[in-house]
């Protein structure tokens, strides 16, 4: 387990008292391969640890506890108070509805993780509806229109082929018709280079205004997780992120990556393919999950 | 640490990073660059040049251990391929692509719709055979993924079609229960034809990070691979984990999607795939 391992790494600094430099150095490099095997960004990895080893330079040895169960209690720390955020529920929109736009790369979940909220805000005494604005992908208004119904909720869709700020403006209509007060679009997958992709977001986030903009991000991501979410910060301004397949094995360190590179709160966490399959992200086991 | 000519721990150092961002993986990583290094101290690598030449052929030598990069073909009757992968990463959008590449080619292609488990799989799979110009069979919502492998061999047999690409469901390699379904299906087909399936492609997402890893080595477990498919390598994300499945599986390479659109899947190119990653 990691304290045991940096414990022999750190065998050698026989001295007790203060953590010194060689050995907060040694440590440090033995986390460092945890957090790139765990997918972190190597820039994110690197930042991360010049802040931890000013943290750590000095500190007092615990008279209970090992250098190196001291380090790892440091970095566990460090990376759980980064991964949180007091306020990380929705940003209810003080007049009805709230709209919740669903955005990503392709495959990354944006399509179930929709569902999965609409589903959450019909437990919680809300009433949602879905916007089906993936009128690319073959068969993709049918995947939503049928989870839909799976949990009985409205949802609004278009024709394959058709416009999605068209559909997306006649969702809102439509939602602010049957009084539901949160409006949850999917959006079709699309690469943060595709420029007139890019674009067709920033023409939805204007037509639609929405209270929330969430980037639904694959847990097994690995480098690209800091590109692909600064590319969709820069045009969108996310306001947070879903990660999802987090019922696999993933170390999850996308999550690090973005949240070191964007600063947006990860607020969702996805733990399998069905509706209820969404958790609150919980940044204490986020943090585990990256540092085991 | 080795200094010469402008090879020096910077120059290492730039290296490292490169392969990491491009997801070579830690492992992979160091290997290469302890590769290099041994390279200079030998006097073969003089500058940064020689130093990015070196890597290249080193990847390049890698990635061509492997098995065969070729798709095989049953001796007689229908050549079945199963495709399987985690959710998301392109298992259906490639199975479409390679069937028009196989309809350009003068074969003809039946699509078995073997992921009976998430909403609106049957219906894309349908829409892209339509497209495609392929014969297709489905099963029942929720209904055994085996028997649509067995109807859809059935009706090639009966039909006198070339290629049957059989589609399954996305799943986690973790869940023990969907790498038994998975078996079964491959079981049936295994029964039902003479060496088939006749290739087993994983499909992998370009973006993926070193998860990929366990990924093989819990598919490799259940069935028998025989190559990879790198799906949405127009993607920004490199696929470098290839490399580190080649040293460890000798598993090839053999397709590569580069997009949404049904033409949109190429041979993979061992040495386009290095120019990417140092571009
Ligand atoms: N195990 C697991 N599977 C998930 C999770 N979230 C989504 N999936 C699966 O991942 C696959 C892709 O999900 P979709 O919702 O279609 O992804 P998408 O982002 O809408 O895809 P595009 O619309 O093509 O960009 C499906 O097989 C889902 O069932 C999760 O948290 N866990
Ligand atoms: N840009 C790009 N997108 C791709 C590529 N291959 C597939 N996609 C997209 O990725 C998304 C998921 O593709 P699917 O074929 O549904 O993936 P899958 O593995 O069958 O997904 P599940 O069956 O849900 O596990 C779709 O939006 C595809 O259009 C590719 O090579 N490039
Ligand atoms: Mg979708
Ligand atoms: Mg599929």
């Amino acid at each position: 387990e990691l304290s045991e391992k940096l414990d022999a790494a750190l065998g050698k600094f026989r001295q007790r008292g203060v953590l010194t430099e060689p050995m907060v150095k040694e440590g440090l490099r033995e986390i460092r391969r945890i957090l790139l095997e765990a997918d972190v960004h190597f820039k994110v990895t690197r930042d991360f640890l010049n802040r931890v080893q000013e943290q750590a330079l000095g500190e007092d040895v615990l008279k209970s506890v090992s250098p190196g169960q001291q380090i790892v209690k440091i970095v566990h720390d460090e990376l759980a108070a980064l991964l949180g955020e007091e306020r990380a529920g929705i940003a209810w929109a003080s007049k009805p509805p709230t709209v919740i736009l669903v955005v990503g790369l392709q495959g990354s979940g944006k399509t179930t993780t929709a569902a999965k909220l609409a589903r959450r805000f019909v437990r919680d005494g809300r009433q949602p509806m879905l916007a089906a604005c993936d009128l690319q992908r073959p068969a993709a208004v049918d995947q939503l229109v049928t989870l839909a119904k799976r949990i009985k909720v409205p949802v609004h869709s278009g024709e394959t082929g058709g416009d999605p700020v068209a559909t997306a403006q006649e969702a809102l209509a439509q939602a602010e018709e049957q009084n539901r007060n949160v409006l949850i679009v999917d959006t079709a997958g699309r690469l943060q280079i595709d420029e007139p992709l890019m674009e067709e977001l920033r023409k939805l986030k204007s037509a639609l205004a929405p209270q929330e903009i969430l980037l639904v991000a694959d847990a097994m991501t690995g480098q690209e997780a800091v590109r692909i979410a600064q590319g969709f910060d820069d045009a969108l301004e996310i306001t947070g992120v879903a990660l999802t397949k987090m019922d696999g094995d993933a170390r999850g360190g996308a999550a690090l990556s973005i949240r070191g590179v964007t600063g947006r709160p990860i607020k969702f966490v996805g733990t399998g393919e069905g509706v209820d399959d969404l958790d609150l992200a919980d940044p204490e086991r986020l943090a585990g999950r990256i540092l085991q | 640490r080795v200094v010469v000519d402008g090879m020096d721990h910077e120059s290492l150092e730039s290296l490292e990073e490169k392969l990491l961002s491009a997801d070579f993986g830690v492992g992979a990583t160091l290997r290469l660059v302890d590769h290099v290094e041994e390279l200079t101290r030998r006097g073969k690598v003089r500058d940064q040049k020689g130093l990015r030449d070196g890597l290249a052929e080193e990847v390049e030598r890698l990635l061509g251990a492997t098995g065969s990069d070729e798709l095989a073909e049953a001796a007689e009757g229908p050549t079945v391929y199963l495709i399987v992968g985690v959710n998301g990463v392109g298992k259906t959008t490639s199975i479409a692509k390679l069937a028009w590449h196989l309809r350009q080619e003068g074969l003809t292609v039946l699509l078995a719709a073997a992921d009976t488990f998430r909403a609106g799989a049957t219906e894309q799979l349908r829409i892209w055979a339509d497209r495609v110009g392929a014969e297709f069979v489905g099963g029942q919502d929720r209904g055994d993924p085996a028997a649509v492998a067995f109807d859809a061999i059935d009706a090639a047999r009966a039909r006198g079609i070339d290629v049957v690409l059989v589609d399954t469901a996305g799943r986690l390699h973790t869940h023990r229960n969907l790498m038994e379904e998975l078996q079964k299906v491959d079981r049936v087909i295994r029964r039902k034809i003479e060496g088939g399936p006749h290739e087993t492609l994983i499909v992998l997402d370009a973006t993926v990070g070193q998860n990929a890893v366990s990924q093989v080595r819990s598919f490799r477990d259940a069935v028998e691979l025989t190559g990879i498919v790198l799906a949405k390598a127009d993607s920004t994300g490199r696929g470098g984990i290839v490399v580190a499945l080649a040293q460890e599986h000798g598993l090839p390479v053999k397709l590569v999607g580069t997009g949404e659109g049904m033409k949109d899947l190429e041979a993979f190119d061992p040495r386009a795939f290095v120019e990417g990653v140092f571009e």
